[in-house]
């Protein structure tokens, strides 16, 4: 077990690295296990040093580079052993215009082997969707969902939305 | 292996029964704040086995049952059903698809079903396992996770560490 | 103490209950003071129940109706006693596009006697603004703050931007 | 009485002397993640005396200065002054303006001045406590309010509250 954790936490790391540097496009981060000698009990540490900027404590970072270094942390790990889907509630929220653009690149390019299920407000996100549904409470306390398209008129009908999906 | 689809039935604000497709690729979620949406990744967390209320903003299990609105009355049971293809035959039973589904009454009575046969929660956890989707420490993903991840407490990066091992 | 506390308390009670109606349209919400007798070590809870639906712990509401319901209780405590001007850092994040104009409507009213300064990512809420600052990094890990009109050209200098707003 | 301007040098990411400019009405502060808006709430926050460097993001009171970057070397020392109209004769001494000053050194050393008089931080809490300004308890509001508001400890509502009263 001890090794086997071992394992993955380099290669976690190293893909960390990786992704991290696709998202921000500039600048390093990396994963530390504190304890080297105690890896199944020791604290384990995330450093980020955004663009050009010096490294420093992660909480000095703004709300926008945390949630795109959680984001990386993520990805790193999907790497590993991907899901065969994955929900990803408003991830996009923190985001400027640009790093939305850079995490729906890394979502599409994961999305050959996972399906992803994003729940956003966010325009650019709605418009890279291969699908999109529309939760509605047309009854105040009462969800429905419909199928929409962009531009087009809301499929009212479930059913409809359903085999128009699944062919 | 896919994810085919997700039927809801009195599970938190979904009163009517509902049954949302899911293709290849990217699907999104949109509408209005408070209209259902993470209702919906809560249930997929729910049918996975989830079984902290906390983690589904709840206090107790029957939280998560339809509990009416000023002009509907409350339901008496919440059900979630997975269906996922078994195309790859990543699951090592003889059908092209798995539906899993759990239940909870307001008593407090659960069931779990495997294509429609009644089972036990391990045995979904177990059937889901190998899948990668044993658990839902990295399947579903919200805005709060940002803060547990980098946090001065190394838990959370652990957790989901070790669930890749 | 104690009975300038009560009174504060009985007078924000009140004015939570209206804005919130303003802010959801539809709904009530209330602060309850859980122990009467014992005002200065009370608990303090707050009950919302936005539209028609039912009232449940205000951790089952979704993130959007939280967001909106700590927003109700601060212009509450604007009401009772304003602060001359109030920076409010990225609040329209979580809101739908309906929220965010009915929050905007709500800076406005309150904006003839609270100087309002806002940091956001939101389109609407950048087209409401009377003077609208970009803070750019053009060098790595150093900020400047040029002044914007939206739809101009940047202003790339700050004493021009001061003297344009000061007259 | 008004905001007029904040005036930053050396405070987190502004390295240079920064002014912004304020005037009657709604201010909006936008750009990309991590280019600096938030360290201006945080610069005034500072300034109005917030004492606990935790709730301006750092450990330490120096996390405040400028720490340089791969091709700038740090700054000594943090300075920010913010500028208030005295129209309405709100602050009883006897300007037009008041401008209220916060420097802080590598050395831990600190300093305080109205008007360039040198004072101590309390003769700036106690000039501003009367015009609403005398903590930042809800004159900064930022995203991670929501849960300490509406969280089960009730603390963070009274000490509103108490400010209020
Ligand atoms: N057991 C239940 N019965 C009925 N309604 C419920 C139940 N549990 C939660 N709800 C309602 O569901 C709504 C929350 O839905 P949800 O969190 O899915 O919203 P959302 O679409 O994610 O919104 P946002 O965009 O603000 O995040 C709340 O208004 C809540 O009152
Ligand atoms: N003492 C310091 N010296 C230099 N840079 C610093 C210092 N403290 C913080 N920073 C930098 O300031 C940046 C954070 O800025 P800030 O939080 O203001 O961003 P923001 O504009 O609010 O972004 P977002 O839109 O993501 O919230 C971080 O990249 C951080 O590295
Ligand atoms: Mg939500
Ligand atoms: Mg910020």
């Amino acid at each position: 077990a001890r090794s086997l954790f071992l394992d993955t936490f380099q290669k976690v790391r190293k893909n960390f690295s990786e992704v991290f540097r696709t998202l921000f496009q500039e600048g390093e981060a990396d994963l530390i296990m504190v304890d080297e000698a105690n890896p199944l009990e020791s604290d384990l540490e995330i450093v980020a040093r955004p663009g050009q900027k010096r490294a420093q404590r992660i909480a000095l970072l703004s709300g926008g580079e945390r949630a795109l270094t959680a984001i990386s942390v993520l990805f790193a790990l999907y790497l590993e052993k991907p899901s065969p889907f994955c929900i990803l509630d408003e991830l996009d929220a923190p985001l400027d215009d640009a790093n939305v653009g850079r995490f729906l690149e890394m979502v599409k390019r994961f999305g050959k082997r996972t399906q992803f299920v994003v729940i956003t407000h966010n325009r650019q996100t709605m418009e890279a969707a291969n699908y999109l549904y529309g939760v509605t409470m047309q009854e105040s306390g009462v969800s429905r969902v419909v199928s929409v398209r962009l531009g087009d008129e809301a499929v009212e009908n479930e059913d409809e939305a359903i085999r128009s999906i699944q062919g | 292996m896919f994810l085919k689809r997700i039927e809801l039935f009195g599970f938190k604000s979904f009163m009517n029964k509902i049954t949302v497709a899911f293709g290849e690729g990217t699907t999104c979620v949109i509408g209005p704040n408070g209209c259902g949406k993470s209702n919906i990744s809560d249930a997929i967390r729910w049918v996975l086995g989830e079984q902290n209320p906390r983690l589904l903003r709840g206090e107790t299990m029957d939280d998560i049952i339809f509990n009416g609105t000023r002009t509907r009355r409350p339901l008496g049971m919440a059900e979630v059903s997975l269906v996922l293809s078994n195309d790859t035959h990543a699951f090592p039973i003889d059908y092209a698809e798995i539906k899993v589904t759990r239940r909870v009454y307001r008593s407090g009575l659960s069931e779990y079903l495997i294509n429609k046969n009644p089972c036990r929660l391990k045995d979904i956890r177990n059937l889901l396992m190998d899948t990668g989707l044993g658990s839902s420490a990295y399947t579903v993903m919200e805005r709060s996770m940002t803060d547990q991840l980098l946090g001065n407490t190394s838990t959370n990066l652990r957790i989901m560490l070790e669930e890749a091992a």
